[in-house]
């Protein structure tokens, strides 16, 4: 259960830098 | 120059994001790559529009796991978007913090951690102590650190994104409750159990209050119910197995992937207790919502 709540954390990547 | 007009290279970036997004790379990179050209032709390497197309490339290869291609063309592009707009631009944030997770990809945390900072100190600075963005450049600090260990920077970076989401977005908002997960998972790497139980209760009870209004003794969060049955089992033993529904239906209508993790998460912690009744309670209910 722990594993399946870290699994759902992730590096989040910023979509703004396209926009620039 | 054909792609001056901003228009047109948004109009060749949706192209090439559509392509991406069908896996068609061999059509999308080549297009990049012929904008890119034509891009510094007319307007030079260090020219933001061409720091955008880096960008957009760099997504191409991130979504075909290249992420070591991926990470040359943002370190190409952080220099350019540090030259023409300023060491303290957002676009350079974002960057940094793209640059961060391509690292973070690879597990190479202990060198994506000092970018993530970077990224953090510019929004600080730009946007104030305060703002939303600032709270998502500390979670993704905070799960570096996390994957090197270091708990109690964890805690601390979770924290204050918890702060920033209560007081700018409010309790009810998606990220609180996120935001307590992580922040209970960081608790149970450390042995913390008691402070990951509270968290996840409080995130119990405040999706119930959403849905249901205050609680009281007739509308009680799940983890109430399942406590309750826990204490009255020996009261129970006699009487068969147990009927008494009363309104906890109520508490397994709550349904969101965070609430469902939760369920499952305190349910582990019971379990752990010797709490077998309650666990049982919380895991039926993670997977009726499921």
């Amino acid at each position: 259960d722990q594993q399946g709540a870290s699994r759902q954390q992730q590096l989040e990547w910023d979509d703004s830098t396209l926009t620039y | 120059g054909r792609l001056r007009d901003p228009a047109r290279l948004r109009t060749l970036h949706n192209l090439v994001i559509q392509y991406a997004s069908q896996g068609r790379y061999e059509v999308a990179v080549p297009l990049c790559k012929q904008a890119l050209e034509d891009l510094e032709k007319t307007s030079g390497h260090d020219h933001p529009d061409v720091a955008t197309m880096l960008n957009i490339l760099a997504l191409v290869y991130r979504d075909q796991n290249k992420y070591k291609e991926a990470a040359h063309l943002l370190n190409d592009a952080l220099a350019i978007r540090e030259k023409t707009l300023g060491k303290d631009h957002p676009a350079v944030a974002a960057t940094l913090n793209n640059l961060a997770v391509l690292y973070g990809k690879r597990g190479k945390y202990k060198e994506a951690e000092p970018l993530c900072k970077r990224a953090l100190e510019i929004r600080e600075k730009v946007l104030g102590k305060f703002h939303p963005d600032v709270a998502k450049q500390l979670n993704n600090l905070a799960l570096l650190c996390q994957n090197q260990g270091k708990y109690e920077e964890v805690e601390y970076y979770y924290r204050r994104a918890l702060e920033i989401y209560e007081s700018k977005l409010g309790a009810d908002d998606p990220n609180v409750a996120k935001t307590k997960n992580n922040l209970a998972t960081c608790y149970l790497k450390q042995g913390k159990f008691k402070d990951a139980e509270t968290l996840y209760k409080e995130i119990l009870t405040r999706a119930h209050e959403k849905e249901f209004g205050s609680v009281n003794n007739d509308n009680k969060p799940i983890w109430m119910h399942a406590e309750e049955r826990e204490e009255s089992k020996d009261k129970r033993r006699d009487a068969g197995p147990y009927v008494e529904y009363g309104s906890w239906y109520k508490a397994c209508k709550v349904d969101s992937p965070t609430v469902n993790t939760t369920l499952k998460s305190l349910g582990a912690l019971y379990r752990r207790q010797g709490k077998l009744e309650a666990a049982e309670t919380l895991e039926e209910c993670a997977s009726k919502s499921r």
